[in-house]
């Protein structure tokens, strides 16, 4: 564990707290992506399969607990509690064009061909690609709350100072998963456009308003 | 390095 992963596991907690607050608090999911949450939900139950098979730290075990049970509660939030609220004609990304290529890919390119590896191949790629129904909602509604901003600020973050983690990581223990930090790299770069509005406009107390 | 410290991380 390094200073930079501590922060970048901070950062997704916040996120994931940041949303449940929002909703429980406004009790609306409006602008929420249920796609979104569907394609993490999907990225953590495969990513953690090993969570009753190996245990790694209480740490380890306590976070993944964590974030799946907080995306299948936010699930349950948007299309069961409060569907009422949920913007479903906005949120129309075709998520079959996401999963297939990524499936496949996750075939073709991994560590080792073996069923495990494959899962975990593809909750990675798929991790990176997994906002873009968010991105997409926001772009289409033209416009996002501030606290989804914060959402999108600290998730977006996460994954920046993973890739802080894996330079460091190689310098310091000589680790280095190429698999990881190239869709670590993608799946920051998505966000970019979103950070470079959040800093000019979120931090002057502005709303984010994209041209529609 | 073995695989599975591998996926030490979240």
């Amino acid at each position: 564990m390094n200073i930079f992963r501590l922060c970048g596991d901070m950062s997704h907690l916040a996120a994931i707290i940041i949303l449940l607050l929002k909703m429980w608090k406004t009790r609306s999911v409006a602008g929420i992506s249920g796609k979104s949450q569907i394609l993490f939900a999907t990225v953590f139950t495969a990513r953690y399969l090993d969570l009753f098979t190996s245990f790694i730290s209480i740490y380890n075990t306590c976070m993944k607990v964590f974030f799946i049970g907080t995306v299948y509660f936010t699930i349950y939030l948007i299309y069961m509690k409060f569907k009422a609220t949920y913007d479903s004609n906005h949120d129309s990304f075709r998520v079959e064009f996401l999963i297939v290529p990524v499936g496949g890919l996750a075939f073709l390119v991994n560590h080792e061909f073996a069923p495990l590896e494959i899962i975990w191949t593809f909750s990675i790629y798929l991790e990176s690609v997994a906002i873009l129904p968010q991105l997409f909602m926001i772009s289409k509604t033209g416009e996002a709350e501030t606290i989804t901003s914060h959402y999108l600020f600290a998730l977006g973050s996460y994954r920046a100072l993973y890739l802080c983690n894996w330079i460091y990581r190689y310098y310091a223990e000589g680790f280095f998963d190429l698999i990881a930090v190239v869709a670590g790299v993608v799946q920051t770069i998505l966000y970019c456009d979103f950070f470079y509005l959040y800093i000019t406009k979120v931090m002057k107390g502005k709303k984010i308003s994209l041209p529609a | 390095v073995e695989l599975d410290d591998l996926k030490d991380e979240l």
